[in-house]
């Protein structure tokens, strides 16, 4: 028997959106740690890793270990049918051939259950070696987003540039060329709004803004998002999963593999 | 996109 019950239903909800647009099937590894997803898009240039803590979980009952199948597009859609300040549980008997989403309203007065069938999927598990990488870049996720967007208009790749002077993001194209330069925070008020680049070793990565684009839909999960860069190996964007108190649930982690500068 | 790198390149399967 699988069961976890997240008060905050609204996270599982924007999880869903940050995946579901890049990936159209993965499976849910339940065991007592948590709920983790590792996929990779169609094209094998990006992977999604994420993880729910089982303690993040206001109950979470993992009886064994099981791999739900699930079809991301479909899960979506029934976790639209949740209001955003609705309870939800995710239930799953062993070897059940489906799992029940519940949503609760906060003062319980409309309780919903869906089922929704599971998927025999035979997936490929990578191994991600674990990096010093040669810059972290820390930002404000809504500056990524707008970064991503805007250079968008310009081409179809971002060079971006770390120095311990601080980070540029170039993109080039047919009508011309842009370029965001963003300095370290020297003194900010609010941790959020910070830009801090820990720097090693002055890096330029060229990456698809296809890709950047759709992981900035992890966005609404994190005021901020940090960029871990060295040459030669994929980026690895993160988004921390916190609460309204601010604490950590878990994580979404997007690597994408380099493009090759012409 | 010829320029683009694929994942195989840096992590194997488990």
């Amino acid at each position: 028997m699988f069961e976890a019950r997240l008060v905050e239903g609204s996270l599982l909800k924007k999880v869903m959106e940050s995946i579901k647009d890049l990936l159209n099937e993965a499976s849910w590894d339940c065991s007592g740690n948590g709920m983790c997803l590792q996929a990779m898009d169609s094209s094998h240039v990006a992977l999604v890793s994420l993880m729910l803590k089982s303690d993040g979980f206001e109950n979470y009952r993992c009886d064994r270990s099981i791999s739900l199948g699930i079809n991301l597009a479909s899960m979506s859609k029934i976790l639209k049918c949740a209001s955003n300040d609705d309870i939800i549980t995710i239930r799953a008997e062993d070897d059940a051939d489906a799992i029940t989403f519940m949503f609760e309203s906060p003062k319980q007065d409309r309780v919903s259950d869906y089922e929704m069938k599971l998927m025999n999927l035979d997936t490929e598990h990578l191994g991600i070696p674990d990096t010093e990488y040669a810059c972290v870049i820390k930002m404000p996720s809504g500056e990524f987003s707008r970064i991503c967007r805007d250079l968008s208009v310009l081409g179809d790749s971002v060079i971006i540039c770390c120095t311990k002077d601080g980070v540029r993001f170039s993109a080039k194209g047919d009508l011309g060329n842009g370029n965001i330069k963003l300095a370290q925070s020297a003194n900010v008020d609010k941790e959020e709004e910070a830009v801090v680049v820990d720097m090693r070793e002055a890096v330029t990565l060229t990456f698809s803004l296809r890709y950047l684009n759709f992981f900035t839909k992890a966005a609404p999960l994190s005021s901020q998002v940090s960029l871990s860069m060295s040459e030669d190996v994929p980026l690895m964007v993160e988004y921390k999963i916190n609460d309204k108190e601010g604490d950590s649930k878990g994580y979404v982690r997007y690597y994408l593999a380099p493009k090759i500068e012409d | 996109d010829n320029n683009q790198t694929r994942l195989s390149k840096f992590f194997k399967s488990d």
